[in-house]
């Protein structure tokens, strides 16, 4: 039965798509089937991974309730569902319990996969709540500076609000601080303060700071096909085995 | 006549905050006259310039029409309507042409001020088009890395339609490159791109990436109280220059 991920915050440029993008990746490195779905109207996962127009994508899965998969673009280390800027268009959508569509077409490919991976976007619109309550676990890409700190105890309570009214699966598996600059004062003492504050939630893994990550994007590679060699690829990989262990999935 | 400026862009972590702030302040030291409207519910602009939780915010102005003179926070070299996390529910609002209150209420208190700019959620929902509709200028930040550049030829649509149906008055004043690291060849390889797509919409002027910026964040001050002699206190007091000089404004 597979595992819902969703790597989600509304504060923007936390390194969630990179953080969708390159896990889905590790764990697709380490033997597990991966599908990402991307819910960013942006659709940043899907163009970081060179992908166009695509014909078929989670607007049509959303709005019209079409077979999930036949919106499956299948891949090397995993499979994606990629966004369209249609998808702007659901937030608007009255649709009666439209956050449940999400979930619902999930139960045809859960057991296809082990890891569900899903891109939020930068809000707390019907997109990042249809996800969470598609979700067995939040993963929270925190940047360590003031206002990306500022804002999680905010996205923590709508965590509780969605797992109390929509998912009672829903829980946080962690949060893993991306972008880190250990030359910083700036970003060891938000990490400082992170650890304090939220203790063992706190991934042990961080994301340093590594432009291979923002390269392999505009190459539309994950970080494995650009340089499985550099920081970026090791943390991925590092988290990547961190959540399996939290999981107790060998 | 003040010049209502949007300080947008749909991507996140762009520095929209970061130059909404420190721009406004770079025109309050070179003896304009400034207001800043902040139109994110996650109030980064509000937290950034240590205000907690203020008794008066834009929400009521948006959601009950309130006098905007009343939600307005005195300053040193800037006024400030804050934000608030009810904000959020204004994108829920179904009054009719709810993305004309802004510009309504704007017409008490543009006389007053020299400038007004408003910084813009990571989302093109009612409060971007809101702020949008209520401006004579936007100014766009713009992050030299992969994913925010293929963001802007949508956002320069949204613009364009925004012009079209909504209000007349609205141009782009300019595209600002924003965290620039010239050792990164990426940054170099986007400013590039960006050159020869945008051309004279780009600002001459760059932001560098600066700690000092992300510092100040978090002691609640602007660049120019943090410290007035860095590069990002430099950058954005020639970015004001510069858009002095292109609205022809001594
Ligand atoms: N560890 C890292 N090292 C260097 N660059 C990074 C890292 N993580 C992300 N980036 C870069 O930072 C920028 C923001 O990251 P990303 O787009 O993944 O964030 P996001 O949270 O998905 O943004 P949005 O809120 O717009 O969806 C991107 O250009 C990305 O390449
Ligand atoms: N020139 C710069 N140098 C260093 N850090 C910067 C710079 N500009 C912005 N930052 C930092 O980058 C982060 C993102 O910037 P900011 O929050 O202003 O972006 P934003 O576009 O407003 O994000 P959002 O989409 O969430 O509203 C912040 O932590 C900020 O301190
Ligand atoms: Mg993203
Ligand atoms: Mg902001």
């Amino acid at each position: 039965m597979g595992v819902v991920i969703s790597v989600a915050n509304h504060k923007g440029g936390v390194g969630k798509t990179t953080t969708t993008v390159n896990l889905g990746a590790a764990l697709g490195r380490l033997g597990m089937k991966v599908l990402l779905v991307d819910a960013d109207p942006q659709a940043n996962a899907t163009r970081a991974l060179g992908l166009k127009k695509p014909e078929k994508s989670l607007y049509q899965v959303l709005a019209f309730q079409d077979d999930i998969r036949t919106a499956i673009h299948g891949g090397d280390a995993f499979d994606l569902i990629p966004s369209s800027v249609h998808l702007a268009g659901f937030e608007k959508n009255n649709d009666v319990g439209k956050e449940f569509i999400l979930q619902e077409a999930f139960a045809d490919i859960k057991d296809h996969y082990d890891f569900i991976l899903i891109d939020c976007p930068p809000s707390l619109g019907a997109l990042t709540i249809s996800a969470l309550t598609a979700s067995d676990y939040a993963v929270i890409p925190l940047q360590s500076e003031f206002l990306a700190l500022q804002g999680m105890t905010d996205f923590i309570k709508i965590l509780r609000t969605v797992k109390t009214r929509m998912n009672k699966e829903l829980d946080l598996l962690g949060i893993v601080v991306t972008q880190f600059d250990h030359r910083k004062v700036l970003h060891r003492d938000i990490y400082e303060h992170a650890l304090q504050t939220y203790g063992d939630a706190m991934f042990g893994t961080m994301i340093r700071g590594n432009v291979a990550l923002a390269e392999s994007q505009s190459v539309g590679q994950h970080i494995f096909e650009y340089d499985h060699t550099c920081n970026g690829a090791t943390d991925y990989l590092d988290l990547a085995n961190e959540i399996l262990k939290r999981l107790n999935i060998s």
